[in-house]
């Protein structure tokens, strides 16, 4: 499935994941951005930065190598799904949209 | 009074129509007095632009652009097999086509500046189109998007998490904080009875929804209804009827010019082009403003298909045309004196659990929620612009559910109408419809939800599980409302429209566009080859400083006895072809008494290669300098001296 990733979050292939991070009181961005480099790292990710201008927003993109799908699914979804600065996490799926 | 050399122009109907006076969108007024869209931006969202073509390199504006499918700041569109990547070219000739260069046709806003954000050809995820609603927001004044959902009459979607946030971020930071205009088409799908309420761009109280007529002021076969509609514009209609000239791409079957750009698709840039004229004599009307301005100038007419109904703050809405035809004129002179509207303010009731059966047609189910002033006196809340109804339902096909909403002042809206193409057995799961049709009616009082079964099962088979009611708004009241709409009837005549009349427009805020310095792939990949190359190099002229080194190391080793230079063959001398770097020095002490080698003069200019064997050794300390200038002859050196050394 070919999703996201780059700071477009566009990339060949690959699995991504968007992610709200809770910017605690006073974190300043330099914090909230090494949050999410750890917090990629620990998801077996690569945090490719902030989606758009959207404050707190990350994308992550499977990194390359020949881990099998799931397992990278299996990990990153434990790993966002339990970590308390996580306020939101979601797939990136492709979308079907259409000229008018 | 105005003439154009544009070849086409005579064909664009929908800027002045000759055949049928006044089926047009009114414009040849606002740019005698040169409102032309001067000093806003407007970025198609879409396929991509070809800005290179005569009729739009002038206005393009790279600064608003970028390309999202091949992550590169150029739009330009690429040619496919199906010949199909014109589309953005073609809505952004619509907007901003160059006038009087004796190319095609003319835009809207031909003063304004456009670009192009390529996304549409490629994967599309929730990430980009939030970069793409977002991405130079403080240039873009207005985005269109002549594009959705899939409108095959059985899709329920819209912008998911990313994309909603991005849309608020928008109207709330875009353009100075006055809040970025989305404008987007209604949908195609007419043909499958669908309705643009199942489409989240469409249903969005961020969003400008437009629909199409033909140029007979009818809803053409492929359009959509819908209570979320704010109004409609020109675009092409069957066989019969004219479709919208504009300039078209040049690249594969190309020719630079269209006469065949149709849909909804067609519709949305013309409604951009004239929200472009608004912003030129009032840059400073907000998002909320401009949806006003459309609301209170959107013009009824005669169309008994059409089902008018007049609400109870004297505004018509159709569920085919929204609240009517938009007009350039209209639009402008409202724009010029409008002062803004208070602020947005919104009500939402609980989540209302029912669980109850929803009977079989010709009965209903009804369901009521009554807000009180109590209710609104937190928010303010008075009279009303778009209300939201979230419901989550469950039945074995979809398409056989009817919602219909009725606000305080008894006003319909038919938000959820039936699809006989869609049998989606996942019912509704906290899916949003919306409704513009009680547009500046009281806010207070007691909403109706009625849901019927229109399907042919034997039994109830849908459950109302919840819904919950959503009311947005200001703190305007039914007067406020009504004084507004006489005092735009009296600038209808156009006496404000003068240079000399100006309210006072605040600037707006200086908002940094956080778009982190990104290295494109192409960028990169051009540092990593200089890289390479840089490294190579430097390896190479390492090795060979080494490998000089060594060989004078070894003729130092020959000082004590005669050493013996390794023979050069006279060929290679004489062609000069052996490469052998050897030092600048002689060595030989500089007050000893030079005697001057004969030898042609070429010799000791050409340098050191050249110099036979002994002249060289290396001392220590003595400078290239002294060195190159003793082999000098004296009269070279009268007053060389200083240059050379």
């Amino acid at each position: 499935v070919a999703t996201p990733g780059g700071p477009s979050g566009h990339s060949p292939g690959g699995l991504s994941w968007a992610v709200h991070l809770d910017s605690g009181a006073g974190e300043g961005l330099k914090m909230l951005e090494q949050q999410a480099d750890a917090l990629a790292q620990a998801a077996g990710l690569v945090n490719t930065g902030r989606i758009g201008e959207l404050q707190g927003h990350y994308l992550f993109v499977q990194p390359a190598g020949p881990k099998p799908v799931e397992v990278i699914r299996r990990q990153a979804e434990a790993v966002l799904g339990m970590h308390k600065a996580v306020r939101w996490h979601s797939e990136q799926r492709l979308l079907k949209r259409a000229k008018r | 009074s105005l003439h154009f050399n544009d070849p086409k122009y005579p064909q664009q109907w929908h800027l002045n129509n000759r055949r049928s006076p006044g089926r047009d969108i009114n414009v040849t007024g606002v740019w005698e007095r040169n409102v032309t869209g001067q000093g806003v931006t407007v970025v198609v969202v879409d396929d991509g632009v070809e800005h290179t073509i005569q009729d739009i390199a002038p206005n393009y504006s790279p600064e608003g652009s970028y390309d999202l499918n091949s992550n590169d700041p150029d739009p330009m569109p690429h040619p496919d097999e199906e010949n199909g990547n014109h589309h953005g070219t073609r809505c952004a000739g619509e907007i901003a086509a160059v006038p009087n260069n004796s190319f095609c046709a003319v835009g809207v806003a031909y003063g304004s500046r456009i670009a192009g954000i390529r996304v549409l050809d490629g994967p599309l995820t929730d990430s980009m189109e939030a970069v793409a609603f977002n991405k130079h927001y403080q240039i873009n004044d207005i985005y269109s998007c002549s594009w959705g959902p899939d409108d095959d009459g059985k899709t329920v979607d819209g912008p998911h998490q990313l994309g909603k946030a991005a849309l608020q971020h928008g109207v709330i930071a875009g353009r100075k904080g006055f809040g970025s205009i989305f404008v987007v088409a209604s949908g195609n799908g007419g043909q499958h009875n669908d309705n643009c309420n199942y489409d989240g761009y469409a249903n969005s109280i961020y969003t400008v929804t437009i629909g199409a007529v033909d140029e007979e002021g009818r809803m053409p076969f492929y359009a959509e209804e819908c209570a979320s509609m704010l109004a409609v514009t020109f675009s092409g209609g069957d066989k019969m009827l004219r479709s919208i000239v504009t300039t078209d791409w040049d690249l594969q079957k190309g020719t630079g010019c269209t006469e065949g750009h149709t849909g909804t698709s067609a519709a949305a840039p013309l409604a951009a082009g004239m929200i472009a004229l608004m912003l030129q004599v009032r840059p400073c009307l907000t998002w909320r403003d401009v949806q006003h301005i459309i609301v209170f100038t959107a013009t009824q007419y005669e169309d008994r298909r059409a089902d008018w109904v007049t609400n109870e703050a004297g505004f018509s809405h159709s569920h085919q045309h929204g609240f009517g035809l938009l007009n350039a004129w209209r639009l402008v002179n409202a724009a010029k004196i409008w002062t803004s509207v208070p602020y947005l303010a919104s009500y939402a009731s609980p989540m209302l659990r029912e669980n109850k059966a929803i009977p079989l047609s010709p009965h209903s189910l009804e369901v009521l929620w009554n807000v009180s002033r109590t209710d609104l006196e937190m928010s303010g809340l008075k009279t009303l612009e778009h209300v939201a109804v979230t419901v989550s339902i469950t039945h074995p096909r979809r398409g056989s559910l009817e919602l219909k909403l009725f606000c305080p002042s008894g006003m319909m809206s038919l938000i959820g109408t039936p699809r006989t193409m869609d049998s989606d057995p996942n019912g509704f799961n906290a899916w949003t419809f919306s409704t513009v049709r009680c547009w500046g009616e009281r806010a207070r009082g007691t909403y109706r939800l009625v849901v019927r079964d229109v399907g042919d099962e034997v039994a109830p088979a849908g459950l109302l599980q919840q819904w919950q009611l959503t009311l947005y708004g200001s703190t305007w009241s039914p007067v406020d409302i009504r004084d507004r709409q006489r005092l735009l009837e009296s600038a209808m005549s156009g006496k404000y429209l003068r240079d000399d009349f100006t309210l006072p427009c605040p600037p707006g805020l200086k908002i940094p566009e956080e778009d982190g310095y990104t290295i494109t792939p192409n960028t990169l990949k051009t540092l990593v080859l200089v890289g390479c190359f840089t490294v190579f190099w430097t390896v190479y002229y390492m090795l060979e400083v080494y490998l000089s080194q060594r060989s004078v190391a070894s003729r130092l080793a020959c000082r004590s006895g005669p050493c013996h230079w390794r023979q050069r063959s006279r060929k290679s001398r004489e062609e000069g072809t052996e490469l052998e770097s050897v030092p600048l020095c002689n060595g030989k002490d500089p007050d000893s008494v030079e005697t001057e080698r004969e030898g042609p003069l070429t010799s000791s200019l050409l340098g050191p290669d050249l110099l036979g064997p002994g002249d060289w050794d290396l001392s220590p300390g003595r400078s290239a300098q002294n060195c190159l200038c003793q082999h000098l002859p004296p009269d070279l050196l009268q007053g060389k001296e200083e240059q050379i050394c």
